[in-house]
This record gives C-alpha cells, structure tokens and sequence, in this order.
C-alpha cells in the first residue's frame, strides 16, 4: 500500500503565461514526482500540486524563487487518508 | 437494502455492484443492470438502465469515475441512481423523461482504477493496463476517446497522469462505452462527471472553435449551475472545456459531440476548498443534492428539444 505521509498538496495561483509555463516545467521533472490535482492552465486559476514529503524543500524553493504566491492546501495527505479509512470502517460496522 | 445503504459513506467496488442489485430488486419494472463489456483485469462494465420500456427509445447517458481516485463522482453516482428509481412516477420531470427516454447509468466507469484505490493506491486517477516498453501503468482514460486523440493537454509519456494510451479507444473500459453508445444509435445526451474544480463544461476540448451549438448549450449550463447553486449556494463556472480550462484533447464528451450525439456536457463537481480528491463523505449527500437540479435541467432539456 502507498502510504503518503507528509505528502502536501499546494495551492498555487499563477499570475501570468510565464509562470504558466515554469509549472509545466516542474510537472515535467520526473524526480520531484509532483501530481498536479488540477492542472495549470491559464492566470488566476488555482492550480493544486501534491508534493511528496521528500521533494517539498525543492518544489517550495522554486515557488519562491520564481514569485508564486502558494498555499497549504492540505497539510499532510496521509492524516486524511486514515481519517477517511477510519469513517468508512466506522460505517460499515455501524450498519452491521 | 436500498433504504438501508448509507449514502452519506464512501464504499468499495463490491458494495456498489451488490447495491446495484438490491436497487434492480426493488424496482424491478423500472431498474436492470447490463453489462456492457470488461475491464483490463477482467472486472464487469455494469451500466444501470432506467426504462419504462420500448425499444431503443432515445436515451441519456450518465457517467461518473472514470477518474477513479475521485470518489465523490461514484457515490454521486449511487445517490442519483437511488433518486432517479425513488422519483419516478413522484417528480413529473424524472416520470416525463422516463416514460419517453432511458436513462444510462454507469457508476465505475474505471473498476480497475477503482478497486486499486481501495487497495493500494488511494491517489490513483488512470486505467490499469500495461504500457509496452514502460514501467509506468496506466492510461488517462479521459484523453484516450477518437476526437483530437493525441491532442494539446495530453501527454505520449506512459508515466504522466494525462497520458493518452497507444491509440484512440485502447482501454477497454472505453472502448466498451464506444461500442455500446454506437450498437444503441438512439443516445441525445452524455453527461460525465468528474470532481473538482466546480464547472460545467461542453465541448470542445480539443480545439478553440466553438461547436454549432455553442448558444444554446451555454444558455443550458447557465440554467444548470444557477440552479444548482441556488441549494447551498455552490459556485461553478462554464462554458468549453478549452476556453474554460484548457485544451485537452481525447476527451468523452468531444467524442460523443462528434459522433452525433448533441447534448454533451461534463461535469467538475464540487470541493470545499480544502480537500480536494479527499473530500470528506458527510460531503457526499450535499454534493450529489445540489447536483441532482442541474442534471434535471439537462434531461427536462434534452426531453423537449428532440433531434
């Protein structure tokens, strides 16, 4: 099983093409392993990133360095995935 | 039983089919279940027909998950299956639809991506099918439809969330959609429904031109999404997916629209901001609630506008 702790999800609002672009670069780079939530795909839309833990030094450090303005969309992944595993366990033995 | 079945939660695979036959055995003049093809690991392509009988009168059809990692699709999808059998012969819009139409309802549109998403991988969006030559697997099965194949917003890289697959309708689970929606010959409406970006989208995706219809399917999806944001107040955009989000090429609904079929939308369901794939499931019966009026409108439209 996957497991995804740590992970973060970003929230991220490119304000021009440009920046467009340089998200479309980070998607690329295979190693840092980001999954865009939702795509980038034109300015003032939110594009949504998870950033495993080990390459969210670097993902935040490219942000910042080329201006993006960024948020904590979910903080650690992992902590919903159990939540949400735990209310569907609770549900089924409630119905049982 | 369908009454006792907790629409408020998240559930497997398994669960889904076996409810499906508990709905088929409560309404069993309305409700079948048919089987439209296999998936790559050989798990059933069940489709939910609502009709009140006829032969191959027109029809509706409505998918959810073919994205499997968005859950609040599938469990919008039993909701609304429970609430088309429940409304019939109640709501004299679902008893006009189903009295002259079918309705079409495939709720795992992706069981293999489905069922990995309980088992492995909860983040998993793609098919499971083995790429020739990649250790990646999987194909976007939202970019693999004949309509732009190949096309801007998908990638030829087998590791990338939007790759494409080898060629047009390679995934079975598509190709089973492809073929049923062909052999029928009498579908007017597909509606596929994703999460979450909040919008209503026609097409098309694969170019910027705007569709014949473009008028009239806009004055529709603005009924839609004012509709529907009038039950909590949920706000969604819309318009064709290129101009409202980007250009993607291979998508269901270009496909649908190019293959005669006029009334083709999709849609991005809601998020609260917070949780995106991981939308909490006391967040399932409000979202499939405010759904439900703007899928209403599009049925009642394609019911009174025949082609």
């Amino acid at each position: 099983e996957q497991l995804f702790v740590g992970d973060q999800v970003l929230r991220v609002t490119a304000r021009k093409e440009e920046q467009i672009a340089l998200l479309r670069v980070l998607g690329e780079q295979e190693e840092l392993q980001v999954d865009f939530w939702r795509h980038p795909n034109s300015p003032g839309h939110p594009v949504d990133l998870r950033v495993p833990f080990l390459n969210l030094h670097g993902v935040k450090k490219f942000l910042e360095s080329h201006n993006f303005s960024y948020s904590i969309m979910i903080e650690d992944v992992q902590e919903l995935l159990d939540e949400e595993k735990e209310s569907m366990r609770r549900s089924r033995r409630v119905k049982r | 039983s369908s009454r006792t079945f907790d629409f408020s939660s998240y559930h497997t695979i398994d669960e889904i089919y076996d409810w499906m036959d508990v709905l088929v055995e409560d309404h069993p003049n309305l409700v079948s279940k048919i089987q439209i093809g296999q998936s790559y690991e050989n798990r059933a392509l069940y489709v939910l027909k609502f009709s009140t009988g006829g032969w191959k009168r027109p029809a509706i059809w409505l998918d959810t998950g073919i994205h499997s990692r968005e859950w609040i699709t599938q469990a919008t999808g039993v909701w609304t299956a429970n609430k088309i059998a429940k409304e019939y012969g109640q709501d004299p819009s679902v008893t006009a639809i189903l009295d002259s139409m079918d309705i079409f309802l495939e709720i795992v549109t992706n069981p293999d991506g489905f069922a990995f998403t309980h088992s492995s991988n909860r983040l998993w969006r793609k098919t499971r099918s083995l790429n020739a030559g990649s250790r990646c697997v999987g194909v976007d099965p939202n970019r693999n439809w004949d309509a732009g194949f190949g096309g801007a917003g998908s990638s030829s890289n087998p590791c990338s969330e939007t790759y494409h697959g080898p060629h047009a309708h390679s995934e079975r689970e598509v190709r089973a959609i492809v073929d049923f929606i062909h052999a029928h010959g009498n579908v007017k409406s597909v509606i596929s429904i994703h999460s979450y970006s909040q919008m209503l989208l026609f097409p098309y995706g694969y170019r910027r031109e705007p569709t014949p219809d473009h008028q009239e399917m806009n004055e529709l999806a603005k009924k839609a999404v004012s509709d529907l944001a009038a039950v909590f107040g949920t706000k969604y955009t819309y318009g064709s997916i290129a101009n409202t989000i980007y250009m993607a090429g291979g998508t269901t609904i270009d496909w649908a629209y190019d293959n005669g079929v006029k009334y083709s939308f999709t849609l991005e369901l809601r998020d609260s901001g917070r949780y995106g794939f991981l939308l909490p499931s006391s967040q399932i019966v409000p979202t499939a609630t405010e759904t439900w009026p703007a899928l209403l409108d599009i049925m009642v439209h394609v019911l009174e506008h025949p082609y």
